[in-house]
């Protein structure tokens, strides 16, 4: 574990309390893309299925109980419990014109043709284009609440720091995954015209809205 | 380069 690592940890985690907290908190998914929330609960559903198999550390299992939990309870409150404020007229992302494709890919490009690798390999590349429903809806809509804003930018930084890691841990411990590095590397690009908006706007004090 | 064989990143 290297500092970076920890603290994209826990940006990742500050962004899927965030936005659990924002849709409790105004009793409302407005602006929420729904498709981007059960897209990154397949990524972690996939991904952690050695939750009770393959122990690493304490921090390790928390972590992904936790996850998997908010990202569950998430889905629930934008598809049940909130269900009036969920806004399908502007969530309107093909999910299968990225999950039918990097299903595909997991077969083709992977470290290991087995059932738990090929599905870990699905995650990371699922994850890396899961928030896109979420960017295009921002941009239908043309705007975005402050604090969707700020989840973004925490979820956004945390493959970021992500990607320090790997860059660390070549470097001193010899360890490199291009699968993720690369997956880690297309889904931070991915933000990068989000970051902008952000760091010009948001930190102005001004609200997220797109160049009409 | 070895690769993550231990997954033990999230």
């Amino acid at each position: 574990m290297n500092i970076f690592r920890l603290v994209g940890d826990l940006s990742h985690l500050l962004a899927i309390l965030l936005l659990l907290w924002k849709i409790w908190k105004t009793r409302s998914c407005a602006g929420v893309s729904g498709k981007s929330q059960i897209m990154f609960g397949l990524v972690y559903i996939t991904r952690y299925l050695d939750l009770f198999t393959n122990f690493i550390s304490i921090y390790n299992t928390t972590m992904k109980a936790i996850f998997i939990a908010v990202a569950i309870a998430t889905i629930y409150l934008i598809y049940f419990k909130f269900k009036a404020t969920y806004d399908s007229n502007h969530d309107t992302f093909r999910m299968e014109f990225l999950i039918v494709p990097v299903g595909g890919l997991a077969f083709l490009v992977n470290h290991d043709f087995t059932a738990l690798e090929i599905l870990w390999t699905f995650s990371i590349y699922l994850e890396s284009v899961a928030i896109l429903p979420q960017l295009f809806m921002i941009s239908k809509t043309g705007e975005a609440e402050t604090i969707t804003s700020h989840y973004l930018f925490a979820l956004g930084s945390y493959r970021a720091l992500y990607i320090v890691n790997w860059v660390y841990r070549y470097y001193f411990e010899g360890f490199f995954d291009l699968i993720a590095i690369v997956a880690g590397c297309v889904q931070t690009i991915l933000y990068c015209d989000f970051f902008y908006l952000y760091v010009t706007k948001v930190m102005h004090g001004k609200k997220l809205s797109l160049p009409a | 380069a070895q690769q993550n064989k231990d997954k033990d990143e999230l």
